[in-house]
């Protein structure tokens, strides 16, 4: 069978459906002073999840606020920085009119998505971390 | 603040994909 690290270098996704594979990429990540993109990768998939339970409104506002407060409040946090100044604007504007849709952080999150394949997660396949692991 | 990290913390482990 191919080992799950061979199948990690096939796409972003494939690494980011194995746990040992997200532990790895988030060490990668910790070092370049970067694991809040991942976090905030995993957070909004997290956020669009609640859908499906209803009568959780509350804990809904109460996440997309921790959300929007942790990583894009902050224009100098590394996640804010990656994301366009327009979607910062439409999650702003959601939070503070309590506009709460599951797929308020989608556009976001494709941002950052775009930014890891492109950037971070070719860097991880040539790092040592991962050259070291396999 | 606390529980406010819960919150995420949680919500960012519910994304994750199970153990196989």
């Amino acid at each position: 069978p191919t080992p799950p690290y061979v199948k990690w270098a096939e796409s972003l996704h494939s690494l980011l459906d194995d746990q040992d594979g997200i532990h790895l990429f988030r060490t990668f990540l910790k070092q370049e002073e970067c694991a809040d993109m991942l976090d905030f990768w995993f957070a909004c998939s997290g956020f669009r999840k609640l859908e499906a339970n209803e009568g959780n409104e509350e804990k809904k506002v109460k996440l997309a606020k921790a959300i929007y407060k942790k990583y894009i409040l902050d224009n100098n946090g590394i996640v804010s920085r990656q994301i366009k100044p327009a979607t910062k604007s439409f999650i702003k504007d959601c939070v503070m009119k309590l506009h709460i849709d599951p797929a308020m952080f989608d556009q976001a999150q494709t941002e950052i998505q775009t930014m890891m394949e492109e950037n971070t997660y070719p860097l991880f396949l040539k790092s040592d971390i991962y050259l070291e692991y396999t | 603040i606390d529980s406010e990290d819960d919150l995420l913390q949680e919500c960012i482990s519910s994304a994750m994909p199970k153990k196989k």
